[in-house]
């Protein structure tokens, strides 16, 4: 018996020429049978993973015929947003690198690319409206991504199903703006005398608000997705304590020296910038923790520490929708089948009610850049990341680390075959091993 | 599979496909125009990824007007 054709059928709207986003409608069908196999989906994005997993079902046996099984598939994802962090600031990322990436998320079924574009380090994003933040705040003029380059990820993205969110992360972690916007970030102090350091973000200025209107009206055009990550974390406040205009701010305001409230004060000028573009906005738990007051649509992003189980209860009791990540740093690493440990993280264990449960809408597998440029990017983050995929896709009940293993272990060969270099599990080999 | 989905059958039964005659094509009844570029696409990459090393040992497959 031989399987001619698989006719792949679009039921409802097909949004094929529109981009995904978080209500996106992943669901597909599959029938294989003789001679013709169906594959039904409600849009288009379903017929994406449809396409993967019958990809994944045809096999070359020992005389390389190629074979399937008759089989049934129902699927759809546990979770909308399944995502991976991408750091182009501590060191540059190719674009081949980046359009790699984006392959091998199609392959785990990921659907969000989270790329942290911009930090203390580096500023590759080159901006239309302010071109010397990457002249001055780049690598070099060879280290950065073109209008052009954007919409290439962009395109690529979406030909896989993938959205872009792009984090501009402040009013930490942004050494590299201060390069090419002057009077953005705040002068340090030491003995009441001025230095040549700078802090975070100044918070005290309206030229600064002025400049972020204009910014992420900028990004907001750019990036087409509903979300905007605004980072938020890892405030350095000495800076800000040293410098006699925002103590004088501080006082005026009542903010008694506690300067979560100056930070609080900062983020919400922001989130309100973002809002007034009919954007929405994730940030990461920090904000959260020191009580921003946020827009009801906004998410926040649990990632610190061992407690993030009862930090999810936290966010979702407070209504708010969270992603988790504290688990999945993956650049954090070890020896041997740490994967294991990723695969067994249950989002959904902090005992929740259905509702709270709902508001956890996801979660991201964090390659940060510290240690990481092209030459170990992609096999540190796969098939390491393979493992936070099944888990935020596949049915709670899928947790047998022995099967896992199995499947696992074909599936980094798969990505071989395709050209993803992937790292091993443990020893063994591949039919198609790696070719450079 | 990976990662696994939500519902799985199957048979024992196999079927054998021959790459040079195996087809992707829309259904009579999808709402997808048969120009829509991102599944034209998707199947050309697929049809690579499946019988890559088919392609690399044979003459180039023929991906059909459908």
């Amino acid at each position: 018996p031989q399987l001619q054709r698989l006719q792949v059928t679009i039921t409802l709207e097909s949004q094929c020429d529109s981009f995904p986003n978080i209500s996106s409608d992943e669901s597909y069908s599959l029938l294989v049978q003789e001679p013709v196999a169906f594959l039904k989906a409600n849009s288009v994005w379903g017929a994406l993973h449809g396409l993967e997993t019958f990809s994944q079902l045809v096999y070359q046996d020992s005389l390389g015929a190629f074979t399937i099984s008759k089989c049934t598939i129902t699927d759809s994802p546990r979770f909308p947003h399944r995502g991976i962090l991408i750091d182009t600031s501590r060191h540059y990322l190719p674009m081949k690198t980046i359009l790699k990436t984006l392959d091998a998320m199609a392959f785990n079924k990921f659907n969000v690319l989270h790329w942290h574009i911009v930090d203390d380090q580096s500023f590759p994003y080159q901006s239309t409206t302010f071109p010397e933040l990457s002249n001055k705040g780049s690598y070099s003029l060879s280290h950065v991504y073109t209008p052009n380059d954007v919409h290439t990820v962009l395109e690529y993205a979406r030909f896989r199903g993938i959205r872009v969110i792009p984090e501009f992360d402040t009013p930490g972690h942004t050494q590299s703006w201060g390069k090419g916007q002057k009077g953005l970030l705040t002068p340090c102090y030491s003995q009441r005398k001025q230095t040549k350091k700078v802090g975070p973000i100044n918070p005290i200025l309206n030229t600064t608000y002025t400049f972020f209107t204009q910014f992420f009206k900028e990004i907001s055009s750019v990036f087409p997705d509903q979300f905007i990550h605004l980072g938020g974390d890892e405030v350095d406040f000495g800076c800000w304590a040293s410098n006699p205009n925002i103590q004088n701010f501080m006082q005026k305001k009542g903010f008694d020296k506690d300067f979560t409230r100056l930070e609080s004060f900062y983020i919400k000028k922001i989130l309100d910038i973002v809002k007034s573009l009919k954007k929405s906005s994730i940030v990461w738990q920090e904000v959260f923790d020191d009580k921003v007051e946020l827009q009801r649509d906004t998410v926040v992003e649990v990632w610190k520490g061992e407690e993030y189980l009862e930090k999810l209860k936290e966010v979702t009791s407070s209504g708010f929708r969270a992603i988790l990540s504290a688990p999945w740093y993956l650049d954090v690493i070890s020896y041997g089948q740490d994967w294991r440990n990723y695969y067994k993280v249950e989002p959904l264990n902090f005992g929740g009610s259905e509702l709270e449960e709902k508001l956890v809408i996801g979660g991201e597998a964090c390659l940060w850049g510290e240690y990481v440029d092209s030459t170990n990017f992609t096999p540190r983050l796969w098939p390491r990341a393979s493992a936070v995929g099944e888990r935020l896709w596949s049915p709670k009940t899928v947790t047998d680390l022995g099967d896992a293993y199995k499947r696992l272990a074909a599936h980094r060969c798969r990505m071989v075959s395709r050209g993803i270099a992937a790292q091993p599990l443990f020893t063994g080999y591949c039919s198609h091993e790696y070719k450079m | 599979l990976w990662p696994y989905p939500r519902s799985v059958q199957m048979s024992p039964q196999l079927l054998n496909i021959a790459p040079d005659k195996f087809l992707f094509v829309h259904g009579p009844n999808s709402t997808a125009d048969p120009f829509c570029s991102l599944l034209q696409e998707a199947f050309r990459r697929y049809y690579n990824y499946i019988f890559g090393s088919y392609k690399w040992h044979h003459s180039p497959a023929n991906l059909g007007d459908e």
